[in-house]
């Protein structure tokens, strides 16, 4: 563990609490895409699901937890008690263009062709994309509430410290994890655009609004 | 070099 991970991993936790923030103050889950909602319950169940056969450490384990079940309970949310609030109508990004190729390539690389790993690939492909039905719903209505911003920043800061993270353990541990970096290289330059819509306009005090 | 074995990070 080092402070580029510990500090990645709270940027996600923080996201968490700030979506859940976001939808019990405004009682509204407006603006956040609930297809990339579904995807993430894919993505931790897909991959924690080995907290039922593998023992990493406490950190892990609750934190492994937390996802899951934080995931699923923001599901629930948005499609039973604020359902009213989500118009499907702005969430059209197609997922299955993204599941498809994800399973794709889960079934090429992966560390060992078994059952397991396979998932695990799969879902850290799936992570990779998993935002893109947010970003592509924040390009189409053009703007987004302060509250919703800062949650995707946390998300993004997120994957981002993960990169210093892996350039230290190549450095102190000599391995590196080239399915996790490259999925992983691909999600942060996801979040290029939106950083940059960030920096010049909320950190300064304004309304995210992408120029027409 | 490559970390095959294992996956310890969320």
């Amino acid at each position: 563990m080092n402070l580029f991970r510990l500090f990645g991993d709270l940027s996600h936790l923080a996201s968490i609490f700030i979506l859940l923030h976001k939808i019990r103050t405004t009682r509204s889950c407006r603006g956040i895409s609930f297809k990339t909602q579904a995807l993430y319950v894919a993505v931790f169940v897909s991959r924690y699901l080995d907290i039922l056969w593998e023992w990493v450490s406490l950190y892990n384990f609750v934190m492994k937890v937390f996802f899951i079940a934080s995931s699923c309970f923001i599901l629930y949310l948005m499609k039973m008690k604020y359902r009213p609030t989500h118009d499907p109508s702005i969430d059209t990004f197609r997922v299955e263009f993204l599941v498809g190729p994800c399973a794709l390539l889960a079934l090429i690389f992966n560390y060992k062709f078994t059952f397991t790993e396979v998932l695990w690939s799969l879902s850290i492909f799936l992570e990779s994309l998993a935002i893109l039905p947010q970003l592509f719903m924040l390009q189409r209505t053009g703007e987004a509430e302060t509250i919703t911003t800062h949650y995707l920043a946390a998300l993004g800061a997120y994957r981002a410290l993960y990169i210093p993270n892996w350039i230290y353990r190549y450095f102190s541990e000599g391995v590196v994890d080239p399915i996790a970096v490259t999925a992983g290289l691909v999600q942060t330059a996801l979040y290029a655009d939106f950083f940059y819509v960030y920096f010049t306009t909320v950190i300064q005090g304004q309304k995210f609004e992408l120029p027409a | 070099v490559w970390k095959v074995e294992g996956h310890d990070e969320l």
